[in-house]
């Protein structure tokens, strides 16, 4: 059976920064109250072409430390 | 491409600008002539034209500032967001604010202020963020050479739907 995905193995801070990431740039409407971390992460791996995993994995860790614009990727 | 929700955008092509501070990084001259080429982008390939304005209310009122500074998108430090801006509209519509706590110069050292710029302005005029990764309104930064620099076919499309092209 696939392994339901734990966030709870990353670190608290991992946690808070890749929150504060997807809530800034990709913020949730109201009817997407119900969407997952994983389904967020997602979100953001499609939008930069990155290996779509909704795990944080090194290379969407990196892409959320690169400088960038502060408006969201998806328009609200 | 892509624009904001609802297409907003500018309703007439002569607009307006006013820069209200400036950053200690570099010298004013250098930051009036970066946001001058940052606009000459678009009004290069578009019938958009661009007017400094000095002592009267401008369609983009452009700022250096640092953390909370009264838009309710407070900055974040060095590094991460550099900057931000709002679609085409009153009041805040269209502004472009640059966090301070940046090192924003005019070489390839640190943050080119120029290529942020015309980033910025894409939203000013109504752009949204792009995923090609070459196109200007991507939202990562990368250093490319200003004086080669040259908008991507993504960045036309997007804002020729807006405005439409310029007039030969």
């Amino acid at each position: 059976l696939p392994v339901q995905f734990k966030p709870e193995s990353w670190s608290n801070t991992d946690l808070e920064k890749v929150k504060a990431y997807l809530d800034k740039f990709y913020p949730v409407s109201t009817k997407q109250k119900s969407l997952t971390l994983e389904e967020r992460i997602k979100e953001m791996q499609k939008f930069f072409h990155l290996t779509v995993t909704g795990k944080l994995n090194a290379e969407t860790e990196e892409m959320m430390k690169q400088p960038r614009c502060g408006v969201p990727d998806i328009a609200e | 491409y892509n624009t904001f929700p609802g297409n907003p955008r500018w309703r007439k092509t002569h607009l307006t600008y006013k820069i209200v501070n400036y950053t200690p990084d570099l010298p004013q001259k250098k930051v009036d002539d970066a946001i001058r080429r940052a606009f000459m982008v678009w009004s290069d390939v578009t019938p958009l034209q661009f007017q400094r304005v000095f002592n009267r209310p401008a369609d983009i009122v452009i700022a250096f500032a640092r953390r909370e500074h009264g838009d309710g998108y407070p900055f974040d430090g060095r590094g991460n967001t550099l900057a931000h801006a709002f679609a085409p509209g009153e009041g805040l519509g269209g502004d472009a604010h640059f966090d301070d706590d940046e090192r924003w110069s005019e070489f390839n050292r640190e943050v080119n202020l120029f290529l942020v710029a015309a980033h910025e302005f894409g939203h000013s005029l109504g752009l949204g963020h792009s995923n090609v990764p070459e196109a200007l309104m991507y939202p990562v930064y990368s250093y490319v050479n200003p004086a080669t620099f040259r908008l991507s076919a993504d960045d036309k499309r997007g804002i020729w739907k807006l405005y439409g092209r310029k007039s030969s």
